[in-house]
């Protein structure tokens, strides 16, 4: 007895929230309020962008600035917030 | 702090704001107030002023929307985005648009206002005692019209207060039909209905026909989300159904079980697995209040700050005791400069010992060939015999419906007794007495015989209360007093105050002003007014317009 639950994600009709990996949401988030726009646009790679991108939203939050999508980064994306964008182009 | 590129700013400091529609989860008189207060939040520092318009274009449009919302930047369901806002400009820009997918509150669960009952208006008290058993949310129990109640104190069986909740069988809002309840079934494309849908709509609002036939009478209002209702999900303004079978288990309460991101939902039905409707259950929400001082911060010309105790951070984060964070007020300051000239008296009961002039007063007359619309504020406003009276300084207006203003007339030819400057009047529409308060004191005309003056404390008044500001007739020879944040029911046929009073005018009036200097009852509404200004509330305590006492009444 006492066998765990064996969770079964399963897609529910109408949910506004897509599916998405940990990467996938960090990438959007990065974009939609300006943190990794303005870093591409000075000519990084996309990859050295975003880790420069997560460190400026990192200190932003008051973070500590690993430049990792870390699971207090990842918290913090998750957390309720205005929608206006913290970097402007 | 910052400000956008270029200091984004209105060039004007009277800044006007319209709100566009309603969120189902808060009823429109809180929502209303809470905008209120999230201006006045950025009011109190600067020279900014705001007033709502109910009409045309205004600097700041307040909307609540859902996803794709009609800008470019469509939001996200349930949590996430709360709500946006734009800088200073013409068009979109300064506009404040709010995620409905949100659960809309006070930020601490429901709020959830009763109507009609006996409670005046008072908010839900959760849990309540009803007849032994503990409620935490309201109930049908106890009636038989399947109309949702709760109790507003802790016991109902002592207390007996009680109001009714949300319901579209009491009102819906928004719509065509004056907030009239909804008609089940109803006919929509020839299909029925026996409850509210979102058929027909691409926004997922819920609503209903307020006659029995949409197809053919084009009727229709918005329902209000029951306290109960679930968010977001395919069954957004339904309630949770307990126990509800998924993935072959019976689940008693919500559940976070096959999603992977934590969060509670329930079956709207009793089988998630034949019927698959769903929604997120109903948590604390999210302060309305202080998403909007955020916004509104936007719609002003501050962008986000790296301080993490201010307003204008971005993240989302309750305070109870709210006060702007120093980066906030330096952020606006440097925008706007600060609040010049003098503070606004503070509000509640006058506690000096200076006594208002009454009969001592000399009267300082207007020009009797000057026109009422020369007149900026009035002393006293009142309806008597269908016709709205005009008080200033020893002088009197009578305004019909129809008729420009007549007057002046000298007070002291209509009543003789009365000194140059009055407070309130009123008249019993019972025994068409008429009701005069100057000072801290009273007249009582019957015709030409009058009685006074006498001390409003032979009422039941304090010695603390040095006016009556305002005065507003109910049924049964019942009559509300206004000072400062206070009012008072008195009876006039005894002429004593009821018990149980004062009360404060903010709860059970929400949305208008805490200084206002007149009120009372025109046409079944109650203006409260403040300057040049008026504050309509219907009989629903909905403030439902605000606008020129010389424009709107007096016509000029």
């Amino acid at each position: 007895f006492s066998l765990p639950i064996k969770s079964v994600f399963v897609t529910f009709p109408g949910d506004v929230i897509k599916n998405m990996t940990d990467v996938e949401m960090a990438d959007k988030y990065l974009k939609r309020f300006g943190y990794l726009e303005t870093l591409q646009r000075s000519g990084f790679q996309s990859l050295v962008s975003t880790s420069k991108a997560l460190k400026t939203l990192q200190k932003r939050m008051g973070l500590e600035e690993t430049g990792l999508l870390d699971k207090t980064t990842l918290d913090t994306m998750k957390r309720p917030r205005c929608g206006v964008p913290d970097i402007r182009s | 702090y910052q400000s956008f590129d270029g200091d984004l700013k209105w060039d004007h400091n009277d800044v006007t704001y319209r709100i566009l529609n309603y969120s189902p989860d808060m009823a429109p008189s809180l929502t209303d107030d809470a905008f209120a207060r999230a201006f006045k939040v950025w009011s109190d520092v600067t020279p900014l002023t705001f007033t709502r318009l109910f009409d045309g274009t205004a600097d700041i449009m307040i909307s609540f929307g859902k996803a794709n919302h009609g800008d470019p930047y469509p939001f996200d369901g349930k949590d996430g985005l709360l709500a946006h806002a734009y800088p200073p400009g013409e068009g979109i820009q300064g506009d404040a648009h709010f995620d409905d997918d949100e659960i809309w509150t006070l930020g601490q669960g429901t709020v959830v206002k009763t109507l009609y009952g006996n409670a005046e208006g008072a908010l839900c008290h959760f849990p309540f005692t009803f007849l032994g058993k503990s409620y935490s949310s309201c109930t049908t129990d106890g009636r038989s019209d399947n109309l949702p109640w709760c109790s507003t104190t802790a016991d109902f069986g002592t207390d007996k207060k009680f109001g009714f909740c949300p319901s579209e069988l009491l009102y819906t809002f928004g719509g065509n039909s004056d907030d009239k309840p909804c008609v089940f079934p109803f006919v929509f494309l020839g299909e029925t209905y026996d409850s509210c849908t979102t058929e027909g709509r691409s926004d997922g609002y819920r609503w209903c026909s307020t006659t029995d036939n949409f197809d053919n009478d084009m009727k229709f209002g918005f329902c209000p989300s029951r306290e109960t209702a679930v968010v977001g999900g395919n069954s957004e303004g339904e309630s949770c159904r307990f126990p509800f079978q998924f993935q072959g288990n019976s689940y008693d309460s919500c559940t976070s079980e096959g999603r992977n991101d934590g969060r509670l939902w329930c079956a709207t039905t009793d089988n998630f697995d034949t019927d698959t409707k769903w929604g997120f259950c109903p948590d604390q929400g999210y302060s309305l209040f202080l998403v909007a001082a955020h916004e509104f911060g936007h719609a002003l010309g501050l962008d986000h700050s790296k301080v993490r105790d201010a307003l204008m951070f971005p993240m989302y984060r309750f305070i109870e005791n709210f006060s702007l964070n120093e980066d906030d007020v330096e952020g606006i300051q440097y925008l706007y400069g600060p609040k010049t000239g003098p503070h606004p008296s503070p509000p509640g009961p006058i506690t000096t010992t200076t006594t208002r002039p009454t009969t001592t007063t000399t009267p300082t007359p207007v020009d009797p060939d000057n026109d009422v619309c020369q007149v900026t504020t009035f002393d006293a406003i009142t309806e008597i015999g269908n016709v709205l009276h005009f008080f200033k300084d020893g002088y009197y207006w009578k305004k019909t419906n129809s008729d420009k203003a007549k007057g002046p007339f000298a007070i002291s030819e209509g009543w003789p007794a009365l000194p140059a400057k009055i407070d309130s009047a009123f008249e019993d529409p019972e025994t068409k007495k008429m009701y005069f308060f100057a000072g801290t004191q009273f007249w009582v005309y019957t015709g030409k015989k009058v009685l006074g003056p006498r001390s409003i404390e032979k009422l039941g008044l304090p010695s603390s209360v040095q006016t009556v500001e305002g005065s507003v007739q109910r049924k049964g020879s019942k009559v509300l007093l206004f000072n400062g944040e206070n009012y008072w029911r008195l009876d006039v046929t005894t002429l004593k105050m009821d018990r149980g009073y004062p009360r404060t005018t903010d709860t059970v009036f929400g949305g208008v002003p805490s200084d206002v200097h007149d009120v009372f009852l025109y046409k079944g509404h109650i203006y409260f007014c403040r300057d040049r200004f008026y504050w309509r509330m219907n009989s629903r305590r909905q403030v439902n317009r605000v606008g020129y006492i010389k424009y709107d009444l007096l016509k000029c």
